[in-house]
């Protein structure tokens, strides 16, 4: 009597959550836009016996998008999932890895993801603000104007945007815009770019030259803008400043 | 001739008695909610 075929693997067996810790490091490894994803729920998990010592394992995850940009160096394991009153982003993600001898590796993987939906946040929270779209006109004034804030007042290198990671906008009680972008370092300094921002180059794609902003416009009643940066790693030194003091938070 | 048999049903399997306290083991998948349901 041939032997019985192994119980299938269930989703929280520890084989399945290692496999679906390679993966998400995975694709948070493999993705260069918005924010680093952390695991929800192993949806399900297939394996097909290619031989001894090698399988296919086929993983089918619910991920949810986590405080940390993609370019923060926070690792995962520290990085907040965004609750659900700040307008939640679910990924969905079919993974494929092979297992040989027992070392996982990601053939492939495909990701969805979604903004869960206004009417889910207004029933739980009906004053929460909601996510906007990426190109809303509030929000790119709001964008620009935070970065040409941010700009008039440092003393180091000169901001370029990069990308906008996140947007909301809240009507009651007071008209505000909420944004998140990604800024990158150029190789002039704030100075040097009043006179002709146009020459500044972005320095070369190292996580150090990376940063990330916070800014809130408040609209109405009253008026006011608030912006903080904080960049991964080192600045353009401005020739007075000693080498070693330029390591400091800009933030 | 071809005659056919009356065959008892088969026992269901919720009716088959358990021993007191057994818990029926956890669906394979899918897995636990870490953080929460969207």
């Amino acid at each position: 009597v041939p032997a019985a075929p192994p119980a299938p693997l269930g989703c929280d067996d520890p084989e399945s959550v290692a496999a679906a810790e390679v993966a998400v490091n995975y694709i948070n490894g493999h993705s260069h836009h918005g924010y680093k994803f952390a695991l929800n729920i192993i949806k399900d998990i297939h394996v097909v016996h290619q031989g001894p010592n090698n399988d296919l394992i086929f993983l089918e995850l619910d991920l949810l998008e986590t405080r940390c940009p993609i370019l923060s160096p926070t690792p995962l394991e520290n990085c907040t999932v965004r609750s659900f009153a700040e307008h939640a982003v679910e990924g969905d993600c079919d993974v494929k890895l092979q297992k040989v001898d027992g070392t996982l590796s990601v053939l492939a993987s495909k990701c969805h993801s979604h903004a869960d939906s206004s009417e889910d946040i207004r029933k739980v929270c009906p004053g929460c603000a909601l996510l906007a779209s990426l190109n809303n006109t509030e929000v790119l004034e709001t964008v620009s104007a935070a970065l040409n804030d941010y700009n008039s007042k440092t003393t180091d290198s000169y901001l370029r945007l990069l990308e906008i990671g996140r947007a909301k906008i809240q009507y009651h009680p007071v008209h505000s815009v909420v944004t998140e972008f990604a800024v990158g370092a150029t190789n002039c300094s704030a100075e040097e770019a009043k006179a002709n921002a146009g020459a500044c180059q972005l320095l070369p794609e190292d996580q150090s030259n990376f940063g990330f902003c916070t800014a809130v416009m408040v609209k109405h009643p009253s008026q006011d803008l608030q912006v903080d940066c904080q960049l991964y790693g080192h600045q353009v030194p401005a020739p007075h400043t000693p080498l070693l003091s330029w390591r400091q938070d800009t933030s | 001739s071809v005659t056919k048999r009356a065959v008892a049903d088969a026992a269901q399997h919720d009716k088959v008695p358990r021993p007191v306290g057994f818990v029926p083991p956890p669906p394979p998948c899918p897995g636990k909610i870490l953080h929460f349901d969207i």
